[in-house]
């Protein structure tokens, strides 16, 4: 494992913790897309469905387990929590489901690297995961004034996903024959969706100001 | 180094 790839893991850990930090000590998930913590929860579900087949080692073993894990039980916060649930915003997370996740998986139908039900799902994990983000995108444009948190967390993942790119780029010039179209064209779509973003918290931060998106 | 594949990726 190289350096990237590490504070890749670290970063969307990193990113993970923030999320719960917000939900388990502020109690509120004011500006969190329940939408898009939905479709991550289904992104691990159904990636990581080699947890039972195939061990790679201990580290990538417990990983797996934490994004399961937070992942569900964000999603059961922001649901069920008594106190957590009151600060949803409901109203404003709009996004459907089943516009991102039907395209996914028809074009885990027909591009995946063999037809079988794992390789399908595996294909149709990263293909959701490239776009799941979007519905919480669609918030932050929507309430404007975001908090710190919520604006850390996204930086976070989007920094996680710039650290995968430099990853594969690393391991494309060291490891032969490392060349995976399907990782890769998701990932970078996946990371282009957050420029934007990018360009308006360093704005934020050369101004020391508050973030804040345009209308 | 031999080449594997991203899926001992997270």
């Amino acid at each position: 494992m190289n350096i990237f790839r590490l504070a890749g893991d670290l970063t969307h850990l990193a990113s993970v913790l923030v999320l719960l930090l917000k939900i388990h000590t502020i109690k509120s998930c004011a500006g969190i897309s329940l939408k898009t913590q939905e479709l991550y929860a289904i992104v691990f579900a159904t990636r990581y469905l080699d947890l039972f087949t195939t061990y790679i080692s201990l580290y990538n073993t417990l990983m797996k387990l934490i994004f399961l894990g937070s992942s569900f039980s964000i999603v059961w916060y922001i649901r069920k929590h008594k106190i957590v649930r009151r600060s949803y915003d409901k109203d404003q997370d709009t996004f459907r489901h089943y516009f991102i996740v039907l395209p996914c998986f028809v074009l885990a139908l027909i591009i995946h690297e063999k037809f079988t039900v794992r390789e399908v799902l595996w294909a149709f994990s990263l293909y959701l995961e490239a776009v799941a983000i979007l519905p919480q995108l669609v918030l932050l444009q929507r309430t404007r004034n975001i908090d710190n948190l919520t604006g850390q967390y996204v930086f976070l993942l989007g920094a996680y996903r710039a650290l995968y790119i430099l990853n594969w780029i690393y391991r494309y010039f060291t490891e032969p024959h490392f060349v995976h179209w399907i990782t890769w064209i998701s990932g970078l779509v996946q990371t282009l969706l957050y420029a934007d973003f990018f360009y308006y918290y360093f704005q934020s931060m050369k101004n020391n100001g508050k973030l804040q998106l345009p209308a | 180094k031999t080449s594997k594949s991203p899926k001992d990726e997270l």
